[in-house]
């Protein structure tokens, strides 16, 4: 199983189209970095991205100096699929 | 494995055998009302199976419901699973869904996308495709609600194998997708296809490729209005609704708008709920008041198709 350590889902919410078109682009800057779980659809809803915990500090300073506002969804990954294992596992016996 | 499907927890997620294991027992124990139909094999080889309730009749008019297209969406398998077994035995008490199953046939397909399912298991819980590859490509995957014929190639997918919405080489070159392309047109009576996502909590209706209109624009804005108001009730849950691509982003060779343009005049997609703590990994204990809100919804969509046969 990959391990997600560390790897954050940031919450968004870009004011503008010119704001989602900094966050498409940054698909293209970290290619196969950046997962989109609510891509970059219209300023009245929310973009959800998961960054690897390599990538965040970068992702959060791209983020900071072009003003888009966010905010930590999921702290840690894989600690809610530690849990969600153990969910399982409890449930199967 | 378990013997029987009440020994199943359906409050729980699973893995790709226990569910098909669940899915031999329950058959076995509903045998008056529900079969399993192998509707082709994925690309990995592994068999793709759909859940047939009836009670008779030929060739009857249906209702399609998939789940699980995007693998690492466990709550629409887990929503899937617990919604079959609530018409299996709500069907002799639900006054609607005796009607409805007297004049429709419902038919579910839980895993529509089993490799990755399995994948999400094994080695990334976070996949979303398939698992199909091509030579000389390094990355692995097709985004199967990008490869349906409807609108393939449009600026909303990706021609990147790369990307998480990849709709690969050509329409229908998945066999997830095509073994579904086959069944509903070789069957060619569906009236309804409703397909399940995670997570952003709306109900939506074609086109996603395009801002232009559905003929029936209005009528499935009602319906999708009346559908989430079902879900409300059950857990005060708020749901938006509209067209794909005016409620949610251009997203193109979908589902839903295949579906459309086959003929299927009710066709759905469903976002799941966002607790906008969890995203799609929603916890357990999440699982049947999701499904309870959603079956209320689906219902309300059966019904009109009842009440409104063409």
């Amino acid at each position: 199983q990959m391990n997600f350590t560390g790897d954050q889902v940031l919450r968004i919410l870009a004011k503008d189209e010119k704001q989602l078109t900094l966050l498409r682009d940054l698909e293209g800057l970290k290619p196969q970095k950046v997962d989109f779980w609510r891509g970059p659809a219209r300023p009245s809803l929310p973009v959800d991205m998961r960054v690897p915990f390599s990538e965040l500090k970068d992702v959060k300073d791209y983020l900071k100096s072009h003003g888009l506002r966010y905010s930590v969804m999921i702290k840690d990954i894989q600690v809610l699929l530690d849990e969600e294992r153990d969910a399982m596992a409890k449930s199967r016996r | 494995l378990e013997r029987s499907s009440s020994s199943f927890s359906y409050s729980s997620y699973h893995t790709l055998d226990e569910i098909y294991n669940w899915m031999d027992n329950f058959v076995a124990e509903h045998s008056n009302l529900v079969s399993k139909i192998h509707i082709g094999n994925s690309f990995e080889n592994r068999s793709i199976l759909v859940l047939k309730f009836s009670t008779g009749g030929s060739n009857r008019q249906a209702v399609w419901i998939d789940t699980g297209i995007h693998s690492r969406e466990w709550i629409t398998h887990a929503t899937g699973i617990w919604i079959s077994n609530k018409i299996a035995s709500s069907y002799a008490k639900d006054h609607l869904l005796k009607k409805i199953l007297n004049a429709m046939d419902i038919f579910i397909d839980i895993i529509t996308n089993p490799d990755g399912f399995a994948f999400t298991h094994s080695m990334n819980r976070l996949w979303r495709k398939n698992k199909s590859s091509q030579p000389g490509i390094s990355c692995i995957g097709v985004d199967l609600n990008r490869n349906w014929r409807t609108g393939f190639g449009g600026n909303g997918s990706n021609k990147n194998p790369c990307s998480e919405t990849y709709r690969g080489p050509a329409p229908e070159s998945e066999p997830e997708v095509a073994a579904i392309v086959e069944f509903i047109t070789n069957h060619g009576n569906f009236k309804a296809l409703i397909s399940i996502h995670s997570y952003s909590q709306m109900v939506m209706y074609p086109y996603g490729h395009s801002l232009e209109p559905v003929p029936n624009y209005y009528e499935l804005f009602n319906l999708a209005k009346d559908a989430v108001k079902a879900l409300n009730k059950v857990h005060g849950i708020q749901y938006t609704f509209g067209s794909i691509s005016t409620t949610l982003y251009a997203a193109s060779g979908i589902t839903v708008d295949w579906a459309y343009d086959t003929g299927i005049k009710y066709a759905f997609s469903f976002e799941l709920r966002d607790t906008g703590q969890y995203g799609f990994l929603l916890p357990a204990s999440q699982i049947v008041p999701t499904a309870e809100e959603t079956w209320m919804a689906i219902r309300t969509i059966m019904k009109h198709t009842m009440n409104h046969p063409y």
